[in-house]
């Protein structure tokens, strides 16, 4: 219904706002809505990292674009909680300054969300209450292991 | 509504059965490339009811169930199960009043998926509506796979709406 | 036939003239998120005459011209020149004598592309020439943009025997 | 013509075994011509970590399937080596240990190709001869700094 999407689409847009200018330390993004009828309009976002003027957010980088990605789906999550989320090493195009930002943010979405999230780097691991090792100790043959920081580390590098 | 374990057995590169406990709410899984780590994440969209061999890196359905290895052979069936705490009661429906609820899959190597609730043998579409309102699914936004976080943000106009009118 | 350097000015976040040089055979280009680094690829590709906006993350090819920033304003040309050392002789035809070949591609905000090679005005076709038979061009596998590396293996059948009647 | 394309499959496919087992340590991988008239066949690309038995290449993971391709890729250059290489975060999906290889391989390959390559990796920027970095210092302006391994690990980070 056109009330229904509305409220949607406005409360998706100031999470966007939100959790973009905290992960870009400043900027803004945004939705908004192409021509024509609300009912049929299509959904632009539009990102600009602090001091830069975008046009599109196809010519942003990688690492921006994964940024931005991560404001726009937790913002999904504050509106209507799925109670998990599974993210896949969604952090590998991010710089140092922009892992740790991310894994802030990830942190805050935990106290809401059950957050499980595959990664290769150890600022990302850090933050994990629990971390928890796959291997293939016997080629082919996948197994789980109990894992602190230290060995989670080993692990990743073996 | 936590996720409290998932069990696989015969499920890509998990031929034995094994489980995935899930104790906190930030769970880091780590591990060397091709260990398994991205399989466990297919099996939990598999057991949801994702339908297209594609969408799990496979050409058919059977691509899911081990086939085999250097030490190992084949064998013929996939099992998935996903535990869930429902103490505050979010999952709804007929469910509503169990603590745990679990949804099972299984599949041959025919490609026939037998699906369970609590056990209870049922169909995909009761695998499916559990989740109906809840954001997840097999294809939900709440599950992001390796290399697909950027598509977010360049998807269609058309496509964007669409994951919002999920997310109402 | 070694790249020496590369010069940009105008083109997307390299609004100053730009000198890039390269002075060994094994190169690190580094920085943080967003400062650039793909811009470089993306320049080196246009010059070499990529025709397709989609392919350098723009809608239309004036996107690759600097749009300004909070302190500048845009400009009105891109333009991009790569320096190649041709002391071998690699690079054939008319330009076999030259020492130092250069190739530069200029655009202004009508989406008029001008090209010129050692400074003398060509059509795109001649930059395309230079390279034929190096393996080198805008699409050419010796150039893999961010994000696309496993694409290769993932490549349907013809697509992959299109690349290596391309390399024969 | 036949004769010229099949020279050319058989030498990329020497070169895809020998790079794939050098990054893997162990296992194979090899070109195979799809059914038909070797005029008109497609090629297959089939790969086989040690000690697993895949049938399909998409099944390999994130990591995987992009040392496969940097083993395709290179094998290219044994053939018909285009003078210089441009790799844009081609490490990003890979662990520790498959970076270690990857960046030796790039090594090997820089004595007979130009390679550039960008990187977030420590490990991998260590093997470079030169350094250079990328900074926007204003905002939204791309400028060019000369760096050594500390001001790149530095630059990388802010
Ligand atoms: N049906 C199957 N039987 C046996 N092994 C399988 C099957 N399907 C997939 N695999 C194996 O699982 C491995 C991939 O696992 P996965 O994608 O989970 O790795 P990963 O831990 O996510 O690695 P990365 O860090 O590189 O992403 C591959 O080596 C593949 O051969
Ligand atoms: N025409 C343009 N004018 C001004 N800035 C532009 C233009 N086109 C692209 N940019 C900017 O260039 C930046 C992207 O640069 P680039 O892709 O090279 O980053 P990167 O260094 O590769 O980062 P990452 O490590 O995240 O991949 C974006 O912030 C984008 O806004
Ligand atoms: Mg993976
Ligand atoms: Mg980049």
């Amino acid at each position: 219904t056109q009330v229904c999407f509305k409220a949607t689409f406005d409360a998706i847009n100031l999470g966007l706002q939100s959790k973009f200018e905290k992960l870009f330390e400043g900027g803004q993004a945004y939705l908004e809505l192409t021509e024509g009828d609300v009912l049929e309009a299509g959904v632009n976002i539009v990102a600009q990292p602090p001091g830069k003027k975008t046009r599109s957010i196809h010519l942003l980088s990688g690492g921006e674009k994964a940024l931005t990605a991560v404001a726009l789906v937790f913002s999904f999550f504050d509106l209507n909680p799925a109670p998990f989320c599974m993210l896949d090493e969604v952090d590998a195009p991010l710089d140092d300054t922009n892992v740790e930002r991310f894994s802030k943010l990830v942190e805050e979405m935990s106290e809401n969300v059950q957050l499980m999230f595959i990664s290769h780097n150890k600022v990302t691991m850090e933050i994990a209450k629990q971390l928890t090792g796959v291997t293939m100790m016997e080629s082919g043959v996948s197994r789980m292991v109990a894992v602190d920081i230290d060995e989670a580390i080993d692990l990743a590098e073996s | 509504m936590r996720l409290e374990k998932i069990k696989l057995s015969g499920f890509k590169s998990f031929v034995d059965p094994t489980t995935v406990h899930l104790t906190s709410n930030l769970i880091g899984i780590v591990g060397p490339n091709g260990c398994g780590k991205s399989n466990i994440i297919d099996a939990v969209r598999w057991v949801m009811g994702e339908s297209s061999a594609k969408h799990l890196r496979g050409g058919h359905m059977a691509d899911v169930i081990f086939n085999g290895s250097a030490t190992r052979q084949p064998v013929s069936h996939a099992s998935v199960e996903l535990f869930f705490d429902n103490n505050e009661g979010v999952l709804g429906g007929a469910y509503a009043q169990y603590s745990t609820i679990s949804v099972k899959r299984q599949l041959n190597r025919e490609g026939q998926s037998v699906y369970f609730l609590n056990n209870l043998r049922c169909r995909r579409r009761d695998i499916t509506d559990i989740f109906l309102g809840t954001g997840l699914g097999a294809r939900s936004y709440a599950i992001i796979e390796q290399g697909t976080i950027s598509r977010m943000v360049e998807s269609k106009p058309e496509e964007l709406r669409e994951h919002i009118e999920e997310a109402a």
